[in-house]
């Protein structure tokens, strides 16, 4: 409904949509939000999952300091709001967005979906600039080993001289000791900027997880690394921040 | 009728639901003003995404205060909000040719920005700040 104050304390309603109107009205919002049609996600909770759940924590922090809604002054999202004590993930970005791994609908990715990510940047134009993209896992403390140090190696899958072969080239890598717990943060600018030029070249990401000492391959889950049989709460994902150009705020003609 | 409506009203008199019923109908019978008798000020339109059905996609804020501008930029200007030297000198010209020159008219002065966190349709989130999407301040321009 239409509802306007008064003039003395309150607000009354003064004229209510038909349902054609509604419709109309819900594309004008969504022209201005700058959406094509509205998004139907199905089933996904803002708490329960680690994606959501990490961005509300970002749009709490940026509200509170004040840079939910600004005097035109402020060019962008205010810099160095720290997220739970470890990154600074706004980075003058204009727009933030997670992305969901999606490992299991890619068929060359599917049989080993606790090492591999598949992020889908189909929705990212090449008018919007990677500033900054992450990979947050998350670790739990190894059963054993306690100190030793191994290495999680995160490599970009690429395309072979043929079809049927895939080749992998490192993108980022951590080293991190048995016994830590918490989240673990990959740099992958570097693979954001490419996914997002050429989209057909996202073949998806590869871990490998090193045991320093004897220099072998472990598996994820003996290492803590929480798969897809873990909690949702602490489910894999990915974040970029992109810078938008000028022209994507100028309104297309309808 | 006017007695009739005294008596249901006495009758009812504790109870809130007829009360706010009463109220809300005696207000209505309230003469209103004529529309754009008022002069140029911002006013507030809030834009609840619960009333749109949007609460399964658009995670935060549950609505803004879009605000709009509204009201009447009359000569002389001076009583008016945030009047530019430009809205005096078209009032002059419209003055002496109104059916050349278009009156100035109450648009807003000051854009402010709004973000919004929502799903999209693969179960991404995305946090994006809307530029020029709140009027912090309206004028006759």
């Amino acid at each position: 409904g239409v509802y306007r104050d008064n003039g003395v304390d309150r607000t009354e309603r003064t004229a209510e949509f038909s349902g054609r109107d509604k419709r109309e009205m819900q594309h004008e919002i969504l022209t201005l939000l700058g959406l094509h049609h509205r998004p139907k996600p199905a089933g996904h909770s803002t708490t329960d999952y680690s994606a959501p759940r990490f961005m509300l924590n970002l749009y709490n922090s940026i509200t509170s300091d004040g840079g939910i809604v600004d005097d035109g002054n402020r060019p962008q999202f205010p810099r160095n709001v720290t997220i739970e004590n470890e990154i600074e993930p706004t980075e003058g970005s204009d727009v933030i967005m997670s992305f969901v791994n999606h490992a299991k609908k890619i068929k060359h990715l599917r049989r080993q979906r606790d090492r591999t990510f598949y992020f889908d940047f189909s929705e990212i134009t090449p008018k919007e600039t990677v500033a900054r993209a992450e990979l947050r896992l998350y670790k739990e403390k190894a059963g054993k080993w306690k100190k030793h140090k191994f290495q999680v190696q995160i490599y970009m899958i690429q395309q072979g001289d043929n079809p049927e072969n895939y080749q992998i080239v490192t993108e980022s890598n951590l080293t991190v000791r048995a016994n830590y717990q918490g989240w673990l943060t990959f740099n992958l600018t570097n693979a954001a900027s490419h996914w997002t030029y050429s989209p057909t070249t996202n073949m998806g990401l590869f871990m490998k997880i090193i045991f320093l000492k004897k220099n072998r391959d472990v598996k994820p889950e003996k290492f803590g690394i929480v798969g897809r049989k873990g909690p949702e709460y602490k489910q894999p994902f990915m974040v970029g921040y992109f810078r938008s150009t000028p022209e994507l705020h100028v309104r297309k003609t309808r | 009728a006017a007695v009739r409506r005294r008596m249901k009203e006495s009758a009812y008199a504790n109870d809130d639901e007829e009360e706010q019923y009463s109220y809300t109908k005696a207000l209505r019978r309230t003469p209103r003003r004529a529309p754009r008798q008022w002069p140029c000020q911002r006013r507030t339109l809030y834009m609840k995404f619960r009333d749109l059905g949007w609460q399964n996609w658009i995670i935060a804020p549950d609505g803004f205060k879009a605000f709009y501008c509204d009201g009447e930029c009359s000569f002389p200007l001076g009583a008016h909000m945030n009047a530019t030297n430009h809205a005096i000198i078209q009032t002059l010209v419209h003055l002496m040719t109104p059916y050349k020159a278009p009156s100035p008219g109450c648009a807003p002065t000051k854009l402010g920005s709004q973000s919004v966190l929502y799903f999209d349709h693969n179960y991404n989130v995305v946090l994006k700040r809307f530029p020029d999407m709140i009027v912090k301040s309206c004028g006759c321009h």
